[in-house]
């Protein structure tokens, strides 16, 4: 089973701390500290290939990052490269299934089956470049906008936060990944959990790389001087919500959307030009 | 006594709350709440002037706020018009000095005589912008940066934080305002202040509109589910240092320095052109 996650968003947001946490691996130990102080000046992307086994089901998860996206003095086609990737592993399944004549089912998929975006904590709505990147890359990917670093936000602020957000992405009529409307097949748990994740929408996020001690058990956490957060309490953070998401109820989702209606429109714009 | 303050950073780094607490006034409540949802385009200067008293002493303070710094995609020319704001000034105490003939005690003083720079917390060290704004602004008035929202770090990371950045300044041969070394004349208690000041540079600041009841106590304070943030707890926060440096201790060098160093080199400028 393979499955390629983008990941997206300004340096120091938090992107490689919330991967580890989210897959509870160490997906980054390779990288150099430089590359942790200065971001690159153009926008560069970076592949990294591990696999995880849930429960006997093996996984060959992709992440993909951006490092540099939104880091320079002016970010007006910083989406560019960015969407040249992600039209480049569709070329490479396009070539593979008309050049080599190979049957889908034994085609290697590398295409990108979903995006995080990371937006800031700080910011109070979508900025211009928020609003150019989804623009650009709503029809080429299944896109999910999350808050970054949501433990640095008071309850009060992050509700309005996520309100201006889904209003915004509404006026500029924005197009996300959306889950499937629950269809009359599916049983009442199955339903009720598309609701929760569709109300959830931007999903506020935090992570950690370090396990700490919290009223008797183990969590990953922050240990302010004022108290310690469990980045994984569904109190205050969706990140449960998140990895249940994307690991196990809407994996198949996320790749039959990237199949059937974004690799479908890269198809036709191949054939009809 | 006139004082001009102005703060310079992104929209929603918490500027107004920092100005509000700091000085302990309600400074921006005409704000209409669309300014605050976005900020403009271009680069605005806006001008807020409240008279202050602390102990018979009457203060006039003017605080000069510039929404839509490194707001949009490109920043290349931002601190421009903060630049020529700063130059302006000038040349109305210029022009009231030499074509008035007016002593130079009686002329209003409207220059500026303080820019707090406010870094987000989330950067690793100084970014291009940061750098730009340092080079062009250094030897045009006393800047003095400070890292925003210093309660989203853990201390790990604000101790890494002011490590990174001060050796980023050094390396980049960045002026900021500097303490005045301790003289002979001086008593023991002024020069221990001016090492702890020197020492907390950049200052950690964080602020709250909000009074809430901590251990007893009426506090400004953020409440986090886990716990409540004092703002003006000096175990975590530099914010009283910070106070009572811009009003107390070091409110005339300021005052000096922009008029011996700064306002000299514009009107050499001018005669010498
Ligand atoms: N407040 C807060 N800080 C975080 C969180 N996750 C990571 N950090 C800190 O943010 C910094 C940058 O994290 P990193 O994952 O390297 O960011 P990246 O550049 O986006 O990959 C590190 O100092 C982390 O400790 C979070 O959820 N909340
Ligand atoms: N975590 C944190 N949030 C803050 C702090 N100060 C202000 N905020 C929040 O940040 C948001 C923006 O603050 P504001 O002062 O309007 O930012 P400005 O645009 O820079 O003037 C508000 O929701 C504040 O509640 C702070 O010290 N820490």
């Amino acid at each position: 089973f393979e499955f390629t996650l983008m990941v997206v968003g300004e340096h120091g947001l938090g992107k490689s701390t919330f991967i580890n946490t989210l897959f509870m691996t160490e997906l980054y130990a390779d990288r150099p500290p430089t590359a942790r102080l200065h971001p690159p000046k153009t926008v560069e992307i970076e592949t990294r290939t591990v696999e995880l086994e849930e429960k006997g089901v093996k996984l060959r998860l992709t992440v993909v990052d951006t490092p540099g996206f939104g880091d320079g003095m002016n970010s007006t086609e910083c989406w560019k490269p960015i969407l040249d990737f992600i039209d480049q592993q569709f070329l490479k399944y396009y070539q593979a299934e008309t050049s080599f004549g190979i049957e889908r089912k034994y085609v290697q998929d590398q295409r990108v089956h979903c995006c995080l975006y990371f937006l800031p904590p700080s910011i109070r709505g979508l900025r211009p470049i928020d609003r150019d990147f989804l623009h650009h890359l709503q029809h080429k990917v299944n896109v999910i906008p999350v808050i970054a670093k949501a433990d640095t936000l008071l309850k009060s602020e992050l509700t309005a936060l996520k309100k201006q957000l889904l209003s915004d992405i509404d006026k500029h009529g924005v197009q996300l990944y959306d889950f499937p409307e629950g269809d009359s097949e599916q049983d009442e748990d199955s339903q009720s959990l598309d609701k929760t994740l569709r109300e959830s929408i931007p999903f506020a996020i935090m992570g950690s790389n370090i396990t700490l001690e919290s009223n008797g058990r183990k969590v990953r956490g922050r240990a302010y001087p004022w108290g310690i957060v469990d980045v994984e309490d569904s109190k205050y953070s969706d990140l449960a919500h998140l990895r249940e998401m994307l690991c196990k109820t809407h994996l198949q989702d996320l790749k039959d959307v990237t199949s059937d209606v974004h690799y479908e429109s890269y198809r036709a714009q191949q054939l009809f030009g």
